[in-house]
């Protein structure tokens, strides 16, 4: 009843973006917010 | 057909996968196990998108246990987004397996970025009211069929290559040490809870009053409301940059504080070592990042720190020392 599933730690999309020289081209063409992964989420305010 | 709708999700700071496989015969994907948010989803075979070419597709001509529902499932993330099919199969979850399990299948993905990633698809561990038209999350369907002795998940993630684990259904106690500190679900949805504030130094310098935070696997860093955030990044010494990321002295870590999270009046430390990290190129990047909204997002870096439990039973998480 209790399984165990392994994770493999990989590169983030940011660092390979970084390493492939293109990181500062996905920021100047996509305006990025993590806050849009949650548009359910609930505030105090 | 319906279309079904599926909150944005972002890409460019997932960095723990692990592998399923769906079907019969069994293909095998890599996926983000993510808590902030409720649906299964890989590419199809009949995806032509240049960012399908380079991972595993889900051809349900060779599964014998596929069937089609005729529904049709649209699902944004990040830089693109996706338009599909949500069909059911069997999923196998480690040695879990998962029968009539309803997933998306990605016809389209337009999004430029999406082919650098190395994960196929995406599992989410949310609650199920998150999920795309109802269909009810791979966890779900392991707890309804009786699979797991007890309605909890926990996740414990290292900062080396390997070593990170997801447990079904129990808390293996090799991975904390000390007390597991339990904290209600403030909505149960995301798994969102309520935080008291943030200190560094002794100040309360963000989050006064309480605000809200959602522990999240496919987020690698602590994302707050810019004024908390800036005010973290002063007290730390960290300076911005021309595209929102914070730089600071990689020498001067060693000399920077803990940044201190309060939920349910217990203290969590997250040190300097913690929140930072250094690439071969430069200077070290802060693990802090800027949202739009006044949500906090505790991610990986808080993660790696915290064991995490998730307890669907009662509505609750669990923290303990990793």
């Amino acid at each position: 009843g209790v399984t165990k599933l392994p994770l493999e730690r990989g590169k983030k999309l940011r660092e390979v973006l970084r390493e492939k020289g293109l990181l500062h081209r996905f920021f100047q063409h996509h305006r990025y917010d993590i806050a849009t992964k949650f548009p359910h989420a609930f505030s105090d305010r | 057909t319906e279309v079904a709708t599926e909150p944005l999700l972002n890409t460019l700071d997932m960095e723990y996968y692990g592998n399923i496989s769906i079907g019969t015969p069994p293909q095998d994907f890599t996926v983000v196990f993510d808590t902030g948010s409720s649906n299964l989803w890989v590419p199809s075979v009949s995806c032509t998108s240049l960012a399908c070419q380079n991972h595993q597709t889900f051809n349900p001509s060779q599964s014998s246990t596929y069937k089609s529902t005729g529904q049709n499932l649209s699902i944004q993330y990040g830089t693109g987004d996706m338009a599909g099919i949500v069909g059911s199969d069997t999923v196998t979850v480690a040695s879990l397996v998962d029968t009539n399990q309803l997933f998306g299948l990605s016809i389209t993905e337009p999004g430029q970025f999406f082919v650098h990633v190395k994960f196929d698809g995406i599992l989410g561990l949310g609650y199920p009211n998150l999920a795309a038209d109802g269909i009810t999350p791979v966890f779900d369907n392991l707890v309804n069929e009786s699979l797991l002795e007890e309605n909890l998940f926990s996740v414990y993630l290292s900062r080396e290559t390997t070593g990170s684990v997801v447990i079904f259904g129990g808390i293996d106690e090799s991975y904390f040490t000390g007390s597991i500190n339990w904290i209600s679900v403030s909505y149960q949805g995301y798994w969102q809870i309520s935080m008291d504030s943030i200190i560094v130094n002794g100040q309360e310098i963000a989050c006064s009053g309480g605000c809200q935070a959602i522990i999240d696997t496919g987020t690698s860093l602590v994302a707050g409301p810019p004024s908390g955030i800036n005010t973290i990044h002063s007290a730390v010494g960290a300076r911005q940059d021309t595209y929102g990321e914070y730089h600071m002295n990689c020498s001067s870590i060693s000399a920077m504080p803990d940044v201190i999270f309060v939920i349910d009046g217990v203290q969590y430390p997250v040190s300097a070592l913690a929140y930072t990290e250094q690439n071969d190129q430069g200077p070290c990047i802060s693990s802090f990042q800027n949202t739009s909204g006044d949500l906090w997002i505790l991610g990986d870096v808080f993660i790696r720190v915290y064991y995490s439990i998730f307890d669907r039973a009662n509505n609750r998480i669990g923290l303990a020392k990793a």
